[in-house]
């Protein structure tokens, strides 16, 4: 179980690197297994240093860089052991323009072992989903589906 | 392994029966503050197995019950019943699809049932083990997360690494 | 000191039920002093109620609802004793459009005695503003403003 | 009473000297992300006498000095000044503007300053007192603050209506 653990750790920390530099467009990232006698006991430290900048702790990113660290640790886990499915709910909040659009990116690389399911207010990531469905309370405390689904047709000229 | 239908009543803010067909692909869950969206990933979660009253963000089970609205009277009973492809055949039963469901009682009973036969909350967390499903830090991200995720506290982190080992 | 914060606290539960009132277009909402033997130890309760709902918990409301019953206190607070400037960091992240318009509005409604000064990626909000100033890193790592301040002139027809 | 001016050097992300001119009203601050909007926001509190690292998003008071970038040194001091217009004559001086102003050096040593003229944090203080300014709940409010707003831990929201007493 311990090798599985480090052989897992190893993976997970090059995805790490490859999508964080997808994401930051550049920086450095690493994931750091602290030496403990047990490694299943050991905590697991990131550390990512955005273009351009310095390496400082991790709570001195700003709100969207930390929201791009969290979101590249979980895909470097998925290009490992996809999740069949993943939710994700508002997590493109913090993002400005072209973080949100690198995230999209990121996001459709990945469909092809995993169904995405994004709850958002994002114009941009409406019109990037291949599906979109309303939920409204036309009656008050009473939640309804309302199937604005389009399937994407390719544009005509 | 996809998603392909979720369908819900009594839970929460969908007292009606409700049902949502998704697809493979990307798809984007929209509306207003307070209409809903986040207690369909509350059900997901609910009929997955969540033990946790606090992820669903109540103090108790019972609280995921639909407790009434201006016009409509408390639900009796919440169920959720989500019904997954098994395209790639990554589940280890013959099915093609499988739909798992769960119910609970105002008086706090319940069940869980797998292609409508009643079965344990354990035969579920079976079909689902080492499928990346289930684990619910690894199929559901919300922006709370991000914090935790990031945090000196390394546990949850830690939980992720194992699930993909 | 008692009589004082129990006088203020009166005030502000009114403020908090009316600035509630035009936030959620209806429901109830209200202040509880916990009864304690010293007013000034005990702890202060929130009820929220948004039209057409039971009443739930407070964790029970939606990530939207969550955030305008957080700006109803504030305000409420200001209306006993305004801050003569508030700093509102991305808290319109989780707002759908039409709350926005109206959490604007009643931003507005409070400038006379308060400076606001609101960081934001939302479009809506840089458009309610007076001034706006852009923020860049060309330099990376080294921020530098843009003053990009327009002042609003009235539209002519 | 308003903030007019906002002037950093060596503060976080701002090593050169930069100037910020407010008017009352709504101001918006716009930027992608990380460029320094929320860095603005900490100057503001620091300036103000802010002590805890925490809340400025560092483990030790110095991590606000100017840690260099690809093309620029560290800096060895970071100073700020505020200045506020007493239009209103809500602060208790003879003073039509103040102008607050802190600094710290690399060693942890520092320095408050009214109108140019060193003093001690309680000057301005007691200067604030009971303006509303300064207690940086009341005048500060970010998305994390929500959660603790609402929180069954009462003790900040407590607070505030203490600085409304
Ligand atoms: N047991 C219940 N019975 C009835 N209504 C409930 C129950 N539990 C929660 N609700 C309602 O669900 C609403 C919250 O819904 P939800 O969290 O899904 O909103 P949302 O669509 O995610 O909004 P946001 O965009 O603000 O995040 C609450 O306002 C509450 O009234
Ligand atoms: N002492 C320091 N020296 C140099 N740079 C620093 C220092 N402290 C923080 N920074 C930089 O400031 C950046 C964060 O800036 P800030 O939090 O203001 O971003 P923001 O504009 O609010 O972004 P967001 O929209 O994501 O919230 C970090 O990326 C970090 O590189
Ligand atoms: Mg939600
Ligand atoms: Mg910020």
């Amino acid at each position: 179980a311990k090798d599985l653990f480090l052989e897992t750790f190893q993976k997970v920390r090059g995805n790490f690197q490859s999508v964080f530099g997808q994401l930051f467009e550049g920086g450095e990232a690493d994931l750091i297994l602290e030496e403990m006698l047990d490694p299943l006991e050991s905590k697991i430290e990131i550390f990512a240093r955005p273009r351009g900048k310095r390496l400082l702790t991790l709570s001195q990113l700003s709100g969207g860089e930390k929201a791009l660290v969290a979101i590249a640790l979980l895909f470097a886990l998925y290009l490992v052991k996809p999740s069949p499915f993943c939710i994700l709910d508002e997590v493109d909040a913090p993002l400005d323009d072209m973080n949100l659009q690198r995230f999209l990116t990121l996001v459709k690389n990945f469909t092809a072992n995993t169904q995405f399911i994004i709850i958002t207010h994002n114009k941009q990531t409406m019109d990037a989903a291949d599906i979109l469905y309303g939920v409204t309370m036309e009656e008050p405390g009473v939640s309804k589906i309302v199937s604005v689904k389009f399937e994407k047709e390719p544009v005509l000229a | 392994m996809y998603l392909s239908e979720l369908e819900i009543i009594g839970f929460k803010s969908f007292p009606k029966k409700t049902r949502l067909v998704f697809k493979a692909g990307v798809s984007a869950i929209v509306g207003p503050n307070g209409c809903g969206k986040t207690n369909l990933v509350d059900a997901i979660r609910w009929v997955l197995g969540e033990q946790r009253p606090t992820v669903l963000r109540g103090e108790r089970m019972d609280q995921v019950i639909f407790n009434g609205s201006m016009d409509q009277k408390p639900a009796g009973m919440s169920e959720v019943s989500l019904t997954i492809e098994n395209n790639k055949n990554i589940l280890p039963i013959e099915y093609q699809q499988v739909t798992i469901s769960r119910r609970v009682y105002r008086d706090g009973t319940g069940e869980y049932l797998l292609n409508g036969i009643p079965c344990r909350l354990k035969d579920i967390v079976d079909l689902f083990s080492d499928t990346g499903v289930g684990a619910f830090a690894y199929s559901v991200m919300e922006q709370s997360m991000v914090e935790s995720l990031l945090s000196e506290n390394a546990w949850e982190r830690r939980a992720l690494f194992e699930e993909a080992a």
